[in-house]
């Protein structure tokens, strides 16, 4: 999932 | 994780960590907008909402409640701590931040990756952070005497989201990540907005006398 994958970042 | 992007974290850590060394040993939040400092209350809040709901590393989860934490104490010690509090510049930290607030949301209900209450809290957290800056910057205009820890705190504020750009950059390239415009848009007014403090931060650092602003 897109959208997921660049919440790793805070 | 790459070097640019835990580079970024580190200032972003130590930018608070400044902060409250100041809050702490000096007792003291002169030079310091509460009007910023709840805007970063508000972007965390509203970031994070995935924290009991999504796990990606124990890294990940510390320094979320990390950033949580401490923006809700300096929040607390500004307001309430009886010493601290009457430190507070409140005549000239005047910027009216719900104003703000408003047209963010605004932009985060029509420019979103995704029309859901998570995404669309997490759009918003990032155009409000964009410019939470601003009061912080409005007041060290005014302030006649910007002392070291108050300029470091904001030049290493700054300099989280440049690493960041880098950051960014290095995961496109490299790990062929897809376009996130919404972060890259969003990261990139953020640093700008710094640009002018920069140079000034820069200039006194060279000739070695103490920050001031123009007015």
């Amino acid at each position: 999932d897109h959208s997921i994958a660049s919440k790793d970042e805070l | 994780m790459n070097v640019f992007r835990l580079a970024g974290d580190m200032t972003h850590l130590l930018s608070i960590m400044v902060l409250l060394l100041k809050i702490h040993s000096m007792k003291s939040c002169a030079g310091i907008s509460l009007k910023t400092q709840e805007l970063y209350v508000l972007v965390f809040a509203t970031r994070y909402l995935d924290i009991f709901t999504t796990y990606f590393s124990f890294y990940n989860t510390v320094m979320k409640i990390v950033f949580l934490v401490t923006s809700f104490s300096i929040v607390w010690y500004m307001r309430h701590h009886k010493v601290v509090r009457q430190t507070y510049d409140r005549d000239q930290d005047t910027f009216r931040h719900h104003l703000l607030v408003i047209p963010c949301f605004l932009l985060a209900l029509l420019i979103n990756h995704r029309f859901t209450v998570r995404e669309v809290l997490w759009t918003f957290s990032l155009y409000l952070e964009a410019v939470a800056i601003l009061p912080q910057l409005v007041l060290l205009q005014r302030s006649r005497n910007i002392d070291n820890l108050t300029g470091n705190y904001v030049f290493f504020l700054g300099a989280y989201r440049g690493l960041y750009l880098f950051n960014w950059i290095y995961r496109y390239m490299a790990e062929k990540s897809q376009l996130r415009w919404i972060p890259w848009i969003s990261g990139l007014v953020q640093t700008a907005l710094y640009a002018d403090f920069f140079y000034y931060y820069i200039k006194s650092w060279k000739k070695r006398e103490k920050l001031q602003l123009p007015a």
